[in-house]
């Protein structure tokens, strides 16, 4: 029922079913800075591909807090965005892309970057401060 | 390219994989073909070689579509999305999500400017590089890149990849060692692409 021997072959009903996913309610976060709250499934899509560590055992809030940024920024990093830490029209076009399901992230460290690897730290849950550090 | 942490791949008297498919698919020749072809590109390079088999879990690597939650901690995600994941060696799991539109012949790109149709040969190419060993890339052109645009096909292996999986595997007796194409000259195509980033 899957599969379709060419782009024409797939019945137009299911296309206008299936022109959006989940991801495309992100781009509702465009420009989104410190103080917008709604980000948990945001936080929830980088914890998923190793933007935040898997082992982190607080609960995600709606808040632009340093996690979410420090997500951001280590997404644009890898996807060779510009670093702004902020949810610009770019990067969450490209968020809403459909990918692989593995993480770009494994154990907190990147090598994605040929070499240069990116690593990620909870200096402890209270006040949930996070560290992207560049080795 | 990158690796998986501790850089893991088949053992040495593990280089002639064999694959087969989930006999709960009951997929089509065609669909199958897509797969060997995908294999093929990764053998072209490397000593490594791949035979189907019909012995499903006997074989070294797993194929299968499924949807939704399927019992790896990872389940899929609908239409779009996650397409597919794949498990660093020896675990040899492919795994696709089976609600996205498949297109098998390659044909994804010339009419519809924006759709849901994926190439399975491009999604296949890629993950097979992580059942071999190989992470996600930041050159875009990269087979290994993470993301894939719907009416995309990109199935040609760049520079980036072939010097990452012969520095797991080492080279193919056969292979010329030219550089790839360019991009411009790769069998590439995209219509929904560029819309979309």
């Amino acid at each position: 029922e899957f599969f379709f021997p060419n782009v024409t072959g797939i019945p137009p009903s299911r296309l206008l079913n299936t022109t959006r996913n989940l991801w495309d309610a992100f781009r509702n976060f465009t420009g989104c800075r410190p103080g917008v709250d709604g980000l948990y499934k945001l936080k929830q899509y980088f914890q998923r591909f190793g933007y935040i560590p898997e082992n982190f055992s607080g609960n995600f809030t709606d808040d632009f807090d340093d996690i979410l940024r420090h997500a951001i920024e280590m997404y644009q990093r890898n996807f060779r965005l510009n670093v702004s830490g902020e949810l610009d029209e770019l990067t969450v076009r490209h968020l809403v892309i459909p990918r692989c399901g593995n993480p770009d992230i494994v154990n907190g460290s990147s090598a994605m970057h040929g070499g240069k690897k990116y690593e990620v730290n909870f200096a402890g849950r209270r006040g949930q401060r996070f560290h992207a550090l560049k080795r | 390219y990158s690796l998986f942490p501790g850089e893991p791949r088949w053992p040495e008297d593990r280089r002639q994989l064999t694959y087969a498919f989930d006999p709960r698919n009951a997929l089509t020749e065609e669909v199958k073909g897509v797969f060997g072809r995908a294999f093929a590109r990764w053998a072209a390079v490397t000593k490594l070689t791949f035979t189907r088999v019909e012995t499903f879990p006997d074989s070294d690597i797993t194929i299968g579509f499924y949807t939704g939650d399927h019992g790896d901690g990872e389940p899929f995600d609908g239409v779009l999305g996650t397409l597919a994941h794949a498990f660093s060696p020896p675990s040899g799991r492919f795994h696709l999500d089976s609600d996205e539109n498949w297109v098998v012949s390659g044909d994804v790109g010339g009419i519809l400017s924006m759709t849901s149709a994926v190439d399975l040969e491009s999604v296949a190419v890629h993950e097979i590089g992580h059942l071999l060993g190989l992470g996600h890339s930041t050159i875009e052109d990269s087979i290994m890149y993470p993301t894939i645009s719907t009416g995309r096909r990109k199935v040609e292996l760049t520079r980036d990849d072939i010097d990452g999986i012969q520095y797991l595997y080492g080279t193919n007796p056969n292979f010329n060692g030219s550089s790839p194409p360019s991009t411009q000259q790769r069998e590439s195509s995209d219509f929904g692409g560029v819309g979309r980033m």
